[in-house]
């Protein structure tokens, strides 16, 4: 929208050959999905005071699931979790022009916090809330 | 396919982590934390009354979830005093980002031999984070029944605060908060030390600690300890603590590393 009028009209042509290239870049890729690898999710990971060492000075929890995420952003992006719109178009970019545009990110879309309690140095006792911790959801960007 | 799904996930943590990683591992969690190093190994006991409280308010901000403390901790939540978390800490507990426990620095059963009549309590704030506002503060001493006294018989327990201590004249003090209590009560009682806590934050030279005195009916000051008041490091479950609550004063940013 920030072109004139006259300028959208002289480079019509340049983004309809590319939308095609994108849709036929997308088909393939669709037909290929079944070998593609698994889409974003999250997956388990547990970060274990107890392995650690650390019982001794956090009381507790004991560790806590931070889960991460993992797996590929390709199309169709509706079939995995979360996807922005904006990542479909970060997707047709990607297919444009593959050798510098990245893929959408597979990343937390929801985060959670959690408390932690823990003497200090003089025997005090911390209790600390700590804001995204924990992936609740994950998406593509 | 579940099996080649697991297979596919244990493949990622598998990996055993070499001596150096590991210890780069424990430095950024120990980061995420906001802690520059592990606190030193000390003698701690999880049974004092300070650290059961502030299990017990762990419980209440993880409510919904099992309690993920040890055994022994959960055993210790039994054995500890009734009605230690008060709905007003629930209250001040929603609002915080942080609380923190703070252990009396004066040798109790010292002090009563000298001065049997008046209770000296310190407790350093000035360990306080940086960039937290004090939104509340707790001083909390245990009153045991008393057998001794007519159940009817009443005390007054107040707290002051020590403005001024030179060796050649009175000690100069502020009334901060009072409460009447029967001989026969017994449970926690709290006493408001918000300004007194911001005031010490802030100037903590002016930190000079409390001054807890006990008055009967008749306005005589009496042994606290002979009103019931644990004032000792025994039982642990009963010991004196004071309980700050605080907020983040703005974003909070972790330091480089």
């Amino acid at each position: 929208s920030a072109h004139g009028q006259k300028g959208r009209q002289s480079n019509r042509s340049k983004p309809q050959r590319t939308a095609q290239d994108a849709a036929k870049a997308a088909e393939a890729a669709t037909n290929n999905l079944k070998f593609s690898k698994e889409g974003c999710k999250k997956h388990e990971l547990y970060v274990s005071f107890r392995d650690l060492g650390w019982q001794d000075w956090i009381i507790a929890p004991e560790g806590y699931a931070a889960f991460y995420c993992e797996g590929e952003c390709a199309f169709p992006l509706n079939s995995y979790m979360n996807a922005t719109n904006h990542a479909i178009v970060q997707t047709l970019v990607h297919f444009i022009n593959p050798g510098t545009v990245p893929k959408p990110c597979c990343a937390p879309t929801q985060l959670h916090g959690i408390s932690v309690l823990y003497f200090d140095d003089s025997s005090n006792v911390i209790l600390k809330k700590y804001r995204n911790m924990v992936v609740r959801a994950c998406g593509c960007h | 396919n579940v099996s080649v799904d697991a297979e596919a996930r244990s493949s990622f943590i598998q990996r055993r982590l070499r001596g150096q990683e590991r210890r780069d591992i424990q430095r950024e969690i120990l980061s995420i934390l906001g802690l520059p190093h592990r606190p030193r190994p000390l003698a701690r006991t999880k049974r004092n009354a300070a650290p059961v409280f502030m299990l017990d308010l762990y419980n209440t901000v993880s409510a919904g979830a099992e309690p993920r403390g040890y055994s022994d901790y959960k055993a210790a939540l039994e054995r500890r005093a009734p009605a230690a978390v008060t709905p007003q800490d629930n209250r001040f507990l929603d609002d915080a980002d942080t609380v923190m426990s703070f252990v009396n620095l004066i040798d109790q059963d010292q002090e009563l031999l000298f001065q049997p009549l008046l209770q000296e309590l310190r407790f350093d704030v000035s360990r306080i984070p940086e960039g937290e506002v004090v939104t509340a503060a707790e001083f909390r001493i245990y009153k045991d029944f008393i057998q001794e006294h007519a159940q009817n018989e009443t005390f007054r327990v107040s707290v002051y605060q020590v403005l001024q201590e030179a060796p050649d004249s009175e000690v100069e003090l502020l009334l901060l908060d009072q409460r009447d209590v029967w001989a026969s009560e017994e449970g926690w009682l709290v006493f408001d030390l918000t300004a007194t806590s911001t005031l010490w934050q802030l100037r903590p030279e002016q930190n000079l600690g409390l001054h807890l005195i006990v008055e009967d009916s008749r306005g005589q000051r009496r042994n606290p300890r002979l009103a019931g008041l644990v004032t000792g490091g025994e039982p642990k479950e009963k010991q004196t603590f004071l309980v700050v609550f605080f907020k983040a004063n703005g974003v909070r940013f972790r330091s480089a590393r």
